[in-house]
């Protein structure tokens, strides 16, 4: 069965979308197949894999028409990635969706055919930073959710929102399989501020918080203007090299479950 | 009159909430009276301006309720700056918002009274990282917009997306007033990325790019958690120095208009 994992920290610029592409490219090297949705109207993960996003071609046509997902999957500049691109219309579709009946599992009823022809190990769900409809949907539709968070003190403010959001979801029924995967400290330069959010977030959330941190470089902001994840645009940089590791802490605690 | 200015970027995390928060202290400090609008579900401006978000008192009720923002006005940490907090419910406005008649004009609605009272010179607008309702709603009450961007590619690719947001309201009639107040670039630091980056905006938006740019400083990240502006917690840093000198760019420029 297809493995829904949804990226999201409504806080902005935490990280997602750069730990999506990333995680997506690493876990592929390890074998997995892999389909990311890009669910941000910025569609951020869509150019960060070499896509041109394309008005007509998104989840924002099979969301409001429930056509067939499957007409919109598209390949990456990543060997056994694929993407659901995004489009900036997308956003449009948050009033569409209010205004449904069940405006909860409206990205639900889309997934549900892709993910019974288990084409896909992962399907990695780039979220918005919102706590808006489009949020709602990508939690009440994954199994486990990711948490990038930046070593900063409003993410981790923040931190506490998105964990009552998901644990909202689950106890109302409207997910009730949902967990958390964990929690990834990203954007880390060694500074005392950095430091001592890193102790409160692991002293708060225990073993949620993964090992491995992902430290700051420019070149995790140089890659996407190459269409590229870092880990492709520069294998050897320091952040490249921590994507590797979490990729595969990821993939070792995933066999846990 | 009241100037209405709303702050607004659709991208995560590139110092909406920092600009906010600094701007209203320097433009305070040089004899300004400034109101702060918490129109993030986040409430991190409220929480960077020393006030505890506390659930009942918020733009929500105003929003849904129709209530008199009167009642909700509190004071802050810094003198001469007053805030409308914010809480965790705000995000369910936007539901409720979207089921309105007339969604886009919810937030003038309760605006008006404010703004006719003329006690504030600037009303100043800290919009949620989305494309949103919400944020449509600050664009429709809004006189003008700043830009905060930081200086990536993401970012770049995004601003497009905003300005073109503000085109569409003007042109659309909802608010025929609106124009761009300007474009500032932060969390500068000296890579090649960045020199890139505001090479490329400058050449693009011209005029709209403001002199000052603000500098990457740590210290920026440590004010939020004493309740403080960067320019009150730490006067003497680099990222304090940027914001008095923008603060004194912003009320240079706004005299032109
Ligand atoms: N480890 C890192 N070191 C330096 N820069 C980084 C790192 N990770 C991400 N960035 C840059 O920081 C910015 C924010 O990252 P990103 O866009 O991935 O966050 P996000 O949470 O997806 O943002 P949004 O909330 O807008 O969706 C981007 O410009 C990205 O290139
Ligand atoms: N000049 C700066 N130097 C270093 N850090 C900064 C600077 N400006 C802001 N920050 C930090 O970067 C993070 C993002 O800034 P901020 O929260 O103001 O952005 P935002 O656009 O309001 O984010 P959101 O999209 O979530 O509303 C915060 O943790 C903040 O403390
Ligand atoms: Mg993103
Ligand atoms: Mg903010």
């Amino acid at each position: 069965m297809s493995h829904v994992l949804a990226v999201s920290n409504q806080k902005g610029g935490v990280g997602k979308t750069t730990t999506v592409v990333n995680l997506a490219a690493v876990i592929a090297a390890h074998g997995k197949t892999v389909l990311v949705l890009d669910l941000d109207p910025q569609a951020n993960a869509t150019s960060g894999l070499g896509v041109e996003p394309k008005s007509g071609v998104s989840l924002y046509n099979a969301l409001v028409d429930l056509e067939n997902l499957n007409d919109v999957i598209v390949g990456t500049s990543v060997e056994n990635v694929n993407i659901i691109p995004s489009e900036v219309d997308l956003a449009g579709a948050e009033v569409e969706i209010a205004r449904m009946d069940d405006h909860l599992h409206g990205l639900q009823k889309v997934l549900d055919p892709i993910i019974d022809q288990n084409v896909f190990d992962y399907i990695i769900i780039d979220c918005p930073p919102s706590l808006g409809i489009l949020m709602s949907n990508a939690l009440a539709a994954a199994d486990s959710v990711l948490i990038p968070m930046q070593c900063e003190y409003y993410a981790m403010e923040g931190l506490s929102v998105i964990t009552g959001l998901v644990e909202r979801i689950r106890t109302s029924g409207a997910n009730p399989k949902l967990r958390i995967e964990g929690v990834l400290m990203t954007m880390y330069s060694h500074t005392r501020l950095a430091d001592d959010v890193i102790e409160q977030v692991r002293s708060y959330y225990g073993d949620a918080v993964y090992d491995t941190i992902i430290p700051r470089s420019v070149r995790a902001g140089e890659a996407p203007s190459f269409g590229l994840p870092v880990v492709a645009y520069a294998p050897s940089s320091t952040v490249a090299e921590g994507y590797f590791a979490f990729g595969k802490e990821f993939l070792d605690r995933a066999k846990a479950w």
